[in-house]
């Protein structure tokens, strides 16, 4: 199983459709101090679940929906795509490409798709539980999270062992 | 599950004493150690770390760039024994010198088979090592646009034989 | 002495408005609100930044270079209403992009006349900027020795003028 | 008034006595990482009364003094001083240099000394009050403190504020 792609819509700074294919091996994200790399990361985190908005650097999940410019409205919806290819033998089902889809409004109510089917947030987890992928706290690692990898304190890095164990 | 987590742990602790030899140096030690064996779910774990022919202290007292060299150990570590399909790192290289960096990038090889790696970075010793980068820009104040996908001429050729990607 | 914070403060904050609006672009706004105003003494300070052209929204959302320019607007504001004879600075710039440093080193500047900066970098920039350069090795493991110090041919003429240093 | 001179022994990785001269203008400090620059910033932070051996990346005050390595032996105590220079009007003093000596010992024991005379912590704090030396946050900022800087929460910043006031 590998990561196909991406596709951010209304997520964070990334206000117009954007899609990133991925490879194999090193794939690097560049750019200036706040153009967005980080929001990439975010975006991949999202998608996959992630409960706590002070975990995307906001104060509430809502905080993740495009906010607006000074040229620009804001917009009444986030919506993150992530597609896994090769996923027969990894993930049990008889298809090749799975597409996780989330999708927040405005009043907080969060939306999931898996291959544009509703489901919950439960069946997405499910999915992925023992891959590696979905909340593995630690195929993720934030930019200055690493004090929190190097903590002692249980709860700090209790979900990067649990998820491994 | 208590048993499947001191299993992890304890593979966890074995991959660590050695990745951390393998990126300070042959004369390091370090380990990793359950605070209270009695309870491991609920047990704070301490991190022990000593750099090459310096003396053993806690490893608050270890320098920035020492402290993302042993996390990168323990990230590692983790990878080992549970690998993931792909792996995201953002500025792990950010307090880390020049030989570091290299040696982040050496080990970093070891696992590239068995994973995808999508690494942010403002570092050009770690840009050259990418296969395949995106570069981010805001030209519009405020709105992001990815620019160029720049592959290097080996990256093109390799996924053409895999046939990946378009 | 509440009299005295409240004059500081509303002092540190004129100067912070103007600070970051010269790091980050005429179109930026930037403000510090005592979060209990009846209580300054006690009250948590809020910071307000507005990157240019961006909408306003917490800085917990800023970029990690974002929030380090933040910082560095706060703090010569700081030093604008309370000198001191020296500053010290630890990898200020490690966050920062190369126009990001250009920016911070062109606002240092205009401090060097009333205090002496101390900056630990691994910035080459940065280093270019530095009138004497102290490098550290550990030749030996676990021992710290400083190497060489190098002043600029300029720094060199300076001194000797001021008659300052040996 | 300006900072002269910085000498130290024993402390942290700094095991023989180092001398470093300031210069008006810009003091670039490189080299490595673990080489012992950030120890140089603790150094002078230490010497002008720092009460917190967290702030020092310590879980005590003898943790400051050099541990020593494979090949040396560990010493019985840390000694730091810094000299400062055109200091009759800015401290009301009739000496043109104060150096001033902070020494500890393995039982936790601090000593201070103000041109070699014995003194306590008091006095030091109370020579420098209102320069902007010695206990002002501000003028030292410590590797990776930028969180601490921003944080808005009063116990972070109060010491910040409470100097500069
Ligand atoms: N909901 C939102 N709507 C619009 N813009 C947002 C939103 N959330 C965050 N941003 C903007 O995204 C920017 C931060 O982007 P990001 O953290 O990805 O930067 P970065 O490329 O990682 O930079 P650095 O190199 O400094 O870490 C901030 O300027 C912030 O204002
Ligand atoms: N009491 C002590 N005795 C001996 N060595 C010590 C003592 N305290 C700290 N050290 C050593 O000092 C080193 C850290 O030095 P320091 O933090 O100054 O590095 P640095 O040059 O700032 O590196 P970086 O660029 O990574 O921030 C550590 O390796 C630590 O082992
Ligand atoms: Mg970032
Ligand atoms: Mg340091």
């Amino acid at each position: 199983m590998y990561l196909k792609s991406l596709t951010l819509l209304g997520f964070k700074s990334f206000a117009d459709k954007t899609h990133f294919e991925f490879h194999t091996g090193v794939t690097g994200i560049v750019g200036p101090n706040g153009c967005g790399k980080s929001n990439v990361v975010d975006a991949i985190r999202w998608v996959l679940g992630e409960t706590s908005a002070k975990a995307l650097r906001g104060e509430e999940m809502a905080d993740v929906i495009f906010n607006g410019t000074d040229k620009r409205k804001p917009v009444g919806l986030a919506e993150v795509t992530l597609t896994m290819a090769d996923c027969e033998q990894s993930l049990g089902v008889d298809y090749n490409e799975v597409a996780i889809t989330r999708r927040v409004f405005r009043d907080g109510r969060s939306e999931y798709r898996m291959n544009n089917t509703l489901c919950r947030l439960k069946d997405i987890h499910e999915l992925f539980a023992g891959t590696g992928v979905g909340r593995a706290a630690y195929s993720i690692m934030a930019q200055g999270q690493i004090d929190m990898l190097l903590s002692s304190k249980p709860e700090d890095r209790r979900s990067v062992f649990e998820e491994a164990a | 599950t208590k048993a499947m987590f001191s299993d992890t742990f304890a593979q966890v602790k074995h991959h660590f004493q050695h990745n951390f030899r393998e990126l300070f140096g042959a004369q390091a030690k370090a380990d990793l150690m359950l605070i209270d064996e009695g309870d491991p779910l609920e047990s704070g774990i301490e991190i022990i770390a000593k750099p090459p022919g310096k003396k053993l202290q806690t490893i608050s007292l270890l320098s920035g760039g020492e402290r993302s060299m042993t996390a990168v150990a323990l990230l590692f570590s983790i990878y080992m024994v549970k690998p993931s399909p792909f792996c995201v790192l953002d500025e792990l290289d950010a307090p880390l010198d020049e030989s570091n960096i290299s040696r982040f990038l050496k080990m970093l090889d070891k696992f590239i088979n068995n994973s995808q790696f999508i690494i942010v970075t403002h570092n050009k010793r770690t840009m050259s090592r990418a296969d395949v980068i995106y570069g981010v820009t805001m030209q519009e104040f405020g709105v992001s646009k990815p620019v160029g996908v720049r592959m290097t001429a080996e990256a093109t050729s390799i996924e053409r034989q895999r046939g990946i990607g378009k």
